[in-house]
């Protein structure tokens, strides 16, 4: 792991007396490797390595005797404190009812955290619904039809309609039935597919949710940064929730996104179970992402 | 920046970039930009525009240069399965293979072995619905491996040509998952010779360096012959298959362009090393 790697890059330049600065370069290209085999995005890393090598030169690192070390805790604070706090708070709407969209690419987990999220909302106390805006999906709507048969969480859906009016009468039906949030799963979909971000932006206008989330599979690649970004700026996120982090990926997409959307990461989905959706936890990430 | 005459320490800088937000992943990139640094040594290559050609023609030849059918023969029962990590395009892959296969005028039969997601098996209807080929189903919840092995009996029964075997997205860290992908292999193997003829690992193109771990896991338990690259009609550029190539011999057969049946293409090493760079 990192730690080791850095003692032993440490120990090599021990014999030298004194620590120079390019010592310390040698140990920025450890931590940058070990960011990069991370899947942290290359200029992402890049900005992150001059601010580390920055604060290393600006400590009394050259005088420690554990160098070392001391480059770990750097690149671990920094790395914590750009991954950002944990801050699992949706807003919640003082007008009932409170109105989350969740959207993202095809596959990365949306349909199931529709479920978690809303099972999640039940255990606080909130009376949730379920809005099924993926009318393009085969069997999309009887997916989430089974998800709220198996948490007991009422699903309304227009059939194949027009997502954007599903998620009003959704909105109306709430309101109708006492429930005092509702959950819209829209479609997969790419961020330069024009037709269908246009569509995201029609539902947006047309339901004005209060809290839109973007999921985003943890093992996602250098790709990361183009997807929030380009969702970031067409719909405007609110927060991200990373699934599939109960695989091994080392997740440093996470990282990526965090650094060009600055919009907080609110959930991790860790498992296929619609148990499990957990707060995030920035420390527990950056160990993660530092392997 | 093509058209740059020198070859200096910026170009290689840029090729670093390219590869690397490609997917690559440094080792594979480094490898590749060391064999351009011996060339150009060894005087073999004097501008920046022959830099990239051979970094090309590098990478091509990683994925093996050519295109390279699926492992489909006629007069025999084909079995192809179709294995992966949740969401990946598994179910969707199927439904086109289906289809082309139907089309070229084979006897296509589907099995339903993923009894456990919600609405696993009414999704992979729809698609047979559309590819026009049975399928054959459980009950949710019922054991995957009995559902390959009812539907090679009835494959063997009606003279079928290709099987094609849809299982549920699994993480590869997951040791009772992969077992029980293990024990579907197993029965594959029992009940007909040579097979599975193609064990095909669905790739996301999004996924970065967990894709190596992907396709070491499920070798292991599958034997994997052949990838699969879906949704390369995103930005993603798929690198990560270069990285795979390099350390394991498996070839990318084919690459997912989108959501509809006809969304399926062979896999051209060529074709996808340009788009590369574009
Ligand atoms: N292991 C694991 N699997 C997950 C997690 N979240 C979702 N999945 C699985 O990932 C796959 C895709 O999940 P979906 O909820 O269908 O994803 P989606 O974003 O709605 O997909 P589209 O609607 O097609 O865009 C399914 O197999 C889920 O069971 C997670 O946190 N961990
Ligand atoms: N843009 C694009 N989307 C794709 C492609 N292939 C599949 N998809 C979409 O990706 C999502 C997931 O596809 P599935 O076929 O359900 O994936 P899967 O691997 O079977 O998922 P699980 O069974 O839940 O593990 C769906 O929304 C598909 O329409 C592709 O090549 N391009
Ligand atoms: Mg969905
Ligand atoms: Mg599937």
């Amino acid at each position: 792991n990192l730690s080791e790697k850095l003692q032993n890059t440490f120990k090599k330049l021990r014999g030298k007396g004194r620590l120079t600065e390019n010592d310390i370069n040698e140990a920025m290209r450890e931590v940058r490797l070990a960011l990069l085999e991370a899947d942290v995005n290359f200029r992402v890393t890049r900005d992150f390595i001059n601010k580390v090598k920055e604060k290393a030169l600006g400590s009394d690192i050259l005088e420690s005797l554990t160098p070392g070390q001391q480059v770990v805790k750097i690149v671990y604070d920094e790395l914590v404190e750009m991954i950002g706090g944990t801050q699992s708070k949706l807003t919640v709407s003082s007008k009932i009812p409170t109105v989350i969209m969740l959207v993202g690419l095809q596959g990365a987990g949306k349909t199931t955290a529709t479920g978690k999220l809303a099972n999640y909302l039940r255990k606080s106390g909130k009376k949730p619904l379920l809005v099924a805006c993926d009318v393009y999906r085969p069997a999309a709507i009887e997916q989430l039809h089974v998800v709220g048969r198996q948490l007991n969480i009422p699903v309304f859906d227009m059939g194949q309609g027009d997502p954007a009016e599903i998620a009003l009468k959704g909105i109306d039906q709430a309101l109708s039935q006492g429930r005092d949030t509702v959950l819209l799963d829209t479609a997969g979909r790419l961020h330069i597919d024009d037709e269908m971000m246009s569509e995201l932006i029609e539902i947006k206008e047309e339901a004005k949710p209060h809290e839109i989330l973007l999921l985003v599979d943890a093992m996602t690649g250098q790709d990361a940064v183009n997807v929030a970004d380009s969702f970031n700026s067409q719909i405007g996120i609110d927060g991200i929730i990373l699934t599939k982090m109960d695989g091994d990926t080392r997740g440093g997409a996470a990282l990526s996104i965090k650094a060009v959307t600055g919009k907080p990461i609110k959930f991790i989905s860790a498992g296929e179970k619609l148990d499990t959706l957990e707060p995030f936890y920035p420390d527990r990430l950056a160990q993660r992402i530092l392997g | 920046f093509l058209g740059v005459p020198k070859i200096d320490e910026d170009l290689f800088d840029d090729l670093e970039e390219i590869l690397i937000t490609a997917d690559l992943g440094v080792q594979t990139s480094d490898d590749l930009l060391e064999t351009l640094r011996q060339k150009v040594r060894e005087d073999k290559l004097h501008t920046g525009d022959q830099v990239i050609e051979a970094l090309k023609e590098e990478m091509a030849k990683l994925l093996g240069d050519e295109i390279v059918p699926l492992n489909i023969e006629e007069g025999r029962l084909n079995i192809i399965l179709v294995v992966g990590v949740n969401g990946v395009g598994k179910t969707t892959l199927v439904g086109k293979l289906a289809n082309r296969y139907q089309a070229e005028g084979y006897k296509v039969l589907v099995a339903a072995a993923d009894t456990f997601r919600a609405a696993a098996i009414e999704q992979l209807e729809i698609w047979c619905e559309r590819a026009g080929v049975d399928m054959i189903k459980h009950q949710a919840g019922a054991d995957p491996a009995a559902v390959v092995f009812d539907t090679i009996q009835a494959g063997k029964a009606r003279g079928t040509d290709v099987i094609l075997i849809d299982t549920a997205g699994r993480l590869h860290n997951k040791g009772h998952l992969m077992d029980e992908m293990n024990k579907i292999y197993r029965v594959i193997k029992r009940e007909v010779e040579d097979a599975p003829h193609e064990t095909l690992l669905v790739l996301d193109a999004t996924t970065g360096q967990n894709a190596v771990l992907q396709a070491k896991a499920f070798d292991e338990v599958s034997n994997v012959t052949a990838l699969a690259l879906t949704k390369l009609d995103g930005t993603a550029k798929g690198g990560i298959v270069i990285a795979i190539s390099q350390q394991m011999d498996i070839p990318v057969k084919l690459v997912g362009l989108g959501e509809g049946i006809d969304d399926l293409r062979d896999f051209d090493p060529s074709v996808f090393v340009a788009a590369l760079f574009d």
